[in-house]
């Protein structure tokens, strides 16, 4: 989760309550938002005695995390009214065991509050499929025109050396639902966004097999990585016209 | 060309 956010934002606060670890954080150009919970059930044990935010550095996190093996187990610990995070590393034979603490800063965040929408199309599709769609337009725009019918989505764009468009079909995959492609719809949508952004939250595509995008005309695009016992979800503004 | 939007005119500040 941390490698998937923290080019998009780089100071969060970690709120920790009873119901697991929640993360809210727009990005300094406050296009893009980050939403994140990981439910209880992501930790073995988890206890939380009373509400608490960790103000925690990205970067000085992910130098601590790059120092954990890939199947370590990991405890992270706070005190009461704390000055810093402490991160336990421990190797699944528990012949090494490494301990960091890393220093927690107050952040002053604004919490934005999200409407509940209704959107009129949800489109459920591999997010590897979404992850190349992006990275292809982006080599020829900075922005993609996204066209969601009952036919299909397309992905649309133009720029300074031609044009291109990616289109997919609903489709099912009876092996395997993540590879699915699913369009549900209660009004056609055409929206502009930044590619930039897109590429962006395509680094959280090994959290998920698949990526659903919700997007209404004229509202922020929501872009949801489900997660075993959470999400990780980006909201985007759209670019709009005169 | 369209201009980008900014989440503060869609999402409320508390």
């Amino acid at each position: 989760v941390v490698e998937a956010i923290k080019d998009l934002v780089q100071d969060c606060n970690f709120d920790c309550n009873d119901d697991g670890i929640q993360l809210q954080a727009m990005d300094n150009s406050h296009v893009a938002l980050v939403s994140m919970k990981l439910s209880t059930g992501a930790f073995s044990p988890f206890r939380c005695d009373r509400n608490i935010a960790l103000g925690i550095n990205l970067n000085s996190l992910m130098k601590v995390l790059r120092a954990a093996g890939n199947d370590d187990i990991l405890t992270l610990k706070a005190e009461d009214q704390p000055d810093s995070l402490n991160l336990v590393f421990e190797s699944p034979g528990q012949d090494r065991m490494s301990e960091y603490d890393i220093k927690l800063m107050d952040i002053d965040q604004e919490h934005l509050g999200i409407p509940e929408t209704e959107y009129a199309a949800t489109i459920s599709l591999p997010s590897a499929e979404f992850q190349r769609i992006c990275r292809d337009l982006s080599a020829l725009s900075e922005s993609v025109s996204i066209e969601a019918s009952k036919d299909g989505v397309k992905f649309s764009c133009s720029g300074d050396i031609g044009n291109g468009s990616v289109t997919l079909r609903p489709h099912t995959n009876v092996e395997d639902e993540s590879k699915s492609t699913s369009i549900a719809l209660t009004e056609p949508v055409n929206l502009t966004f930044s590619l930039k952004y897109l590429v962006n939250f395509c680094k959280a595509s090994s959290l998920s097999g698949s990526v659903q995008l919700c997007l209404s005309n004229e509202v922020p695009l929501l872009v949801e990585f489900k997660m075993g016992a959470g999400y990780l979800r980006f909201y985007l503004a759209p670019k709009i016209g005169d | 060309p369209p201009k980008q939007a900014t989440l503060g005119s869609f999402f409320k500040l508390p």
